[in-house]
């Protein structure tokens, strides 16, 4: 554990809390992607399967735990609670041109093949890609509430800060994970266009709006 | 190798 990944962790679970707050407090999903929370599961379940037959620690254990299952909630929210204010006609990427493609780099590239490795690939590749629907609608709604970027950048925050956690494992323990930081760097490199309008705009006080 | 010490990142 060093301090970027520690803060990467956090800005994660901020990330989380932010978007229950918003549903919550707007009574509303308007503006969430219902996919990309779906996708945001299939990537826990499929990347914590070792938690039934692993012990790496407490923190570890208690967050894989925690992502299951607020991710879980936010699809309850979204289908049940919260149903009429998601509109699902403007969630329209097509996921299986995500999915498809992450089980076919899952199964080239892996370190090993066990169902359990493979399914851990496939979860680091769909990770990676799974905002691609939320942008999407961003993009097509060209506006987005102010909490609503603060959750996107919180998330956003959170794989940039593995990049200098998995430098600084180079340098320390002569660590890589050349899956996770090949996926981590591309899904980086997706919220670049977010963070330029996030921080010339949204941080002004201004709201989230792309130009036409 | 990261997994012959498993996954330890999140």
């Amino acid at each position: 554990m060093n301090i970027f990944r520690f803060f990467g962790d956090i800005s994660h679970l901020a990330s989380i809390f932010i978007l229950i707050h918003k549903i919550h407090t707007s009574r509303s999903c308007r503006g969430i992607s219902f996919k990309t929370q779906v996708l945001y599961v299939a990537v826990f379940v499929t990347r914590y399967l070792d938690l039934l037959y692993s012990w790496v620690s407490l923190y570890n254990f208690v967050m894989k735990v925690f992502f299951i299952a607020s991710s879980c909630y936010i699809l309850y929210l979204m289908k049940v609670r919260f149903r009429p204010t998601n509109d699902p006609s403007i969630d329209t990427f097509r996921v299986e041109y995500l999915v498809g493609p992450c089980a076919v780099l899952a199964l080239i590239f892996n370190y090993g093949y066990a169902v359990t490795e493979v399914l851990w690939s496939f979860s680091i590749f769909l990770e990676s890609v799974a905002i691609l629907p939320q942008l999407f609608m961003l993009q097509r709604t060209g506006e987005a509430e102010t909490i609503t970027t603060h959750y996107l950048a919180a998330l956003g925050a959170y794989r940039t800060l593995y990049i200098p956690n998995w430098i600084y494992r180079y340098f320390s323990e002569g660590y890589v994970d050349p899956i996770a930081v090949t996926a981590g760097l591309v899904q980086t490199g997706l919220y670049l266009d977010f963070f330029y309008v996030y921080f010339t705009k949204v941080l002004q006080g201004q709201k989230f709006e792309l130009p036409a | 190798r990261p997994s012959e010490s498993g996954h330890d990142e999140l």
